[in-house]
């Protein structure tokens, strides 16, 4: 199984 | 004042329908640039970024920045009303909390117009940080459009596996598995039907079917698609709106558990 991943990990927040 | 118009109500139908089914509200931030809109789905996997220039309205008149946080349902019925061929006028006094969509048919003998309340959304801005990806394909939008919808037959989850000779796309699961691979086109009569890649380093990435899915809603709006891709980082997946802008989605991979 994979996990998803979250975009807020990858991203900042402005 | 804002005003904004397009001579045709079908692109706006189209934009639309390419965001509604991962966002139920967004705000549209507009000025003499145009309009951009950025939103994570409510899970925080996928960010939707669209930018309509305001070169590529028929008029476009922003005095004042203007953020209007629209709920999306609403929206869609207000633009179910319009023709695809009608006139459709957005229009917005400076710290108003409604929107005007106006819709004027083609012989001009029927004018309509829609006011809809505007929502104070809890805006979180990302930025998102400039990638050389490893790894950018260009293919004709219905293409990808088909691959995701077979795949998504298969699994969850589809694999991305980019190197120099081709893309491949697979998905496994109960049923079995699926292995789609589509090689660089050697010479095509037509652009958008060519494949393309451009390639610094292989990768392979894991990416959500129903995401993936989600995204080719936005294929009426141009004949090519783009994937920017690089290992542990979000897919981009972007359709360019000729004369008017583009939709770029972000999708953040899957990983083995």
């Amino acid at each position: 199984m994979s996990k998803q991943q979250s975009l807020k990990s990858f991203f900042n927040r402005t | 004042m804002f005003e904004a118009r397009l001579n045709a109500a079908t692109t706006l139908k189209k934009v639309l329908d390419a965001i509604k089914d991962l966002l139920n509200e967004a705000t549209f931030d507009c000025s003499d640039a145009g309009i951009q809109l950025q939103a994570m789905d409510n899970s925080h996997v996928s960010l939707v970024s669209l930018t309509l220039r305001s070169d590529g309205f028929d008029k476009f008149r922003c005095d004042r920045n203007l953020s209007m946080g629209m709920n999306l349902g609403s929206m869609s019925k207000i633009l179910k009303c319009a023709n695809n061929e009608d006139t459709v006028t957005m229009k917005a006094q400076d710290n108003a909390d409604t929107v005007t969509f106006m819709f004027e048919s083609q012989n001009h003998e029927k004018v309509s117009d829609y006011e809809m309340k505007l929502m104070n959304l809890d805006q979180e801005h990302l930025g998102i940080p400039e990638t050389d990806y490893s790894c950018v394909v260009r293919m004709p939008a219905m293409e990808f459009a088909r691959i995701c919808r077979d795949l998504s037959q298969f699994g969850e989850s589809v694999i991305i596996c980019c190197t120099k000779e081709g893309v491949k796309f697979s998905a496994s699961g109960d049923v079995g598995s699926a292995n789609i691979k589509l090689a660089q086109t050697s010479s095509v009569d037509k652009e958008e039907e060519a494949v393309t890649i451009e390639m610094q380093e292989p990768v392979s990435l894991t990416f959500a079917c129903r995401y993936l899915n989600a995204f080719t809603k936005a294929t009426p709006l141009s004949n090519q698609v783009q994937l920017s891709m690089s290992a542990d980082v979000p897919l981009v997946v972007e359709y360019r709106i000729p004369d008017l802008g583009h939709i770029r989605y972000y999708l953040a991979p899957k990983i083995e558990e």
